[in-house]
């Protein structure tokens, strides 16, 4: 499993930190992952 | 020979971190014009509303967003005094700070994208110090790199 | 070739030094400018400005506010992912955007 740990709270921070997650997050699409393998729909999460 | 090789590599490693060097001293003079045009477009509108908005209504720097789409379920856990947070998401979403969302408001004059306009330009290097109009106008010609 | 290299070697630690200074400068002039009163209270954007950088605009927003030094972590659990904040210096806030 991945995982990256960064610290927040500062403004004006070394250029865009976030890539990494992002392309971490947009490389494995859950819902086309879902579709893909026909996974049972994900448990009733409460919304936000 | 073993002098030179040795000299070559001296070099190359030099030419890679000035090139690093470069590009976040880039990135501190985008962060400086996006800034100062953000206060000043918040003066002006404040200037004309003779207002200032209620706090409320605004989010005030630093701050970091969290977008994704209509149909994620985000499923949200609280600590009581509000210092830890999980978040569970069943769907994509992307993470940016308060920078990014500051240079695609336009406030950074597209310096980040090499697409700067002349008129923009002349107002860049009013915001920041003579020795770094330089690199302004590299940027402003695209020549950035990409951090 | 010797003679070459050492002085361009020369002259690539003096742009090095050249360069080291102007991102110091730059840092404080930057801190400086964001730790001032009067721009930190100008300092902000609204919901439409968020909502006009992301596309497609209809999304949800969430917005974060941390302390200094606040930890977050991105993991791959079995299902989806997990996003965990952690500060040890104050409560954080978070609060979606509205849609208006």
């Amino acid at each position: 499993r991945s995982r990256i740990l960064i610290s927040i709270g500062e403004s004006f921070g070394s250029a865009d930190k976030f890539q990494k997650i992002n392309q971490m997050v947009s490389s494995t699409d859950w819902s086309l992952k879902r579709s893909l393998d026909g996974g049972a729909a994900p448990k009733p999460l409460k919304r936000l | 020979a073993q002098e030179c090789e040795d000299l070559e590599v001296e070099r190359q490693r030099r030419l890679e971190r000035i090139k690093h060097k470069q590009s976040q001293l880039q990135e501190l003079i985008m962060q400086q014009i996006a800034f100062k045009n953000l206060v000043q477009r918040n003066r002006q509108a404040e200037r004309q509303s003779k207002s200032s908005p209620s706090p409320n209504t605004v989010i005030s720097l630093p701050f970091i967003i969290i977008n994704t789409s209509k149909r994620t379920v985000i499923d949200c856990s609280i600590s009581n005094d509000k210092f830890e947070y999980l978040f569970n998401f069943d769907n994509m979403f992307e993470i940016h700070d308060d920078v990014e969302v500051l240079k695609r408001m336009g406030l950074a004059f597209g310096l980040e994208s090499g697409r700067c306009n002349p008129e923009q330009l002349k107002i860049a290097r009013t915001l920041v110090p003579k020795a770094m109009q330089p690199y302004l106008t590299e940027m402003a010609q695209g020549a950035v790199n990409q951090p | 070739r010797f003679q070459e290299l050492q002085r361009e070697v020369s002259e690539l630690t003096e742009a090095e030094e050249k360069l080291d200074e102007l991102i110091n400068k730059c840092s404080l002039q930057l801190r400086l400018l964001t730790e001032d009163t009067h721009n930190k209270k100008l300092g902000y954007v609204r919901c439409q400005d968020l909502r006009d950088t992301v596309d497609p605009p209809e999304q949800i927003i969430m917005v974060i506010r941390a302390p200094p030094e606040t930890q977050m972590q991105v993991s791959e659990p079995s299902e989806g992912y997990q996003i965990s904040l952690k500060s040890s210096k104050g409560p954080i806030d978070v609060f979606l955007c509205p849609e208006d």
